[in-house]
């Protein structure tokens, strides 16, 4: 553990936080992409199946549980507590072509062809561009985000971001690299940069964000 | 096996 990894847990922590409280304070999903949720809920899912096969430490454990939680919750919340208020007509963008594509890389593009390990490499793909449904949905729309949901696609971006400085640390500290990863999270990460620029020159200054298409 | 060892993050 380093601390570019355990700030970057913590804003990962912190993005589904914000999303949970911002529904159930607000009692509604507006601006919410739904199809975005499900995405990551599935990482979640795909990804921590190694609870039941290796234990790492308390902190992980733990981290993973509630990572898979709160994002049940998030998709429970959007789907049928608040779905009266979920902007479903907004929320277009075709899921399939997503899934897809990242599962036929997974097979294809592995460390090892085994259950869990193209699982896992599915879920490090698939993470990478879970957020597009939800950027599309701000940039269709034409319409604003509320600030709320920048606060919590800012927090999602410094995770991954911080990512990136763990892996280059331990490269150097540890010797070791995972090129699946670095090279997901490094689309991740750029993915949301348009959107990092956006927030700091605008939310920052106390304005309403908007993504142009 | 280095790859495995992303694997106790998160």
């Amino acid at each position: 553990m380093n601390i570019f990894r355990l700030v970057g847990d913590l804003s990962h922590l912190a993005a589904l936080i914000i999303l949970l409280l911002k529904i159930w304070k607000s009692r509604s999903c507006a601006g919410v992409s739904g199809k975005s949720q499900i995405m990551f809920a599935m990482v979640y899912m795909t990804r921590y199946l190694d609870l039941f096969t290796t234990f790492v430490s308390v902190y992980n454990s733990v981290m993973k549980v509630v990572f898979l939680l709160f994002s049940f919750v998030t998709v429970y919340l959007i789907y049928f507590k608040f779905k009266a208020t979920y902007d479903g007509n907004h929320d277009t963008f075709r899921v399939e072509f997503l899934v897809v594509p990242v599962a036929g890389l997974a097979v294809l593009v592995n460390h090892e062809f085994s259950f869990l390990e193209i699982l896992w490499t599915f879920s490090i793909y698939l993470e990478s561009v879970a957020i597009l449904p939800q950027l599309f949905m701000i940039s269709k729309t034409g319409c604003e985000a509320e600030t709320i949901t920048s606060h919590y696609l800012f927090a999602l971006g410094i995770y991954r971001a911080l990512y990136i400085a763990n892996w280059i640390f331990r490269y150097y500290m540890e010797g070791f690299f995972d090129f699946i990863a670095i090279v997901a999270g490094c689309v991740q990460t750029i993915l949301y940069c348009d959107f990092f620029y956006l927030y700091v020159t605008k939310v920052w200054k106390g304005k309403r964000l908007t993504i142009p298409a | 096996d280095v790859h495995h060892n992303v694997k106790d993050e998160l």
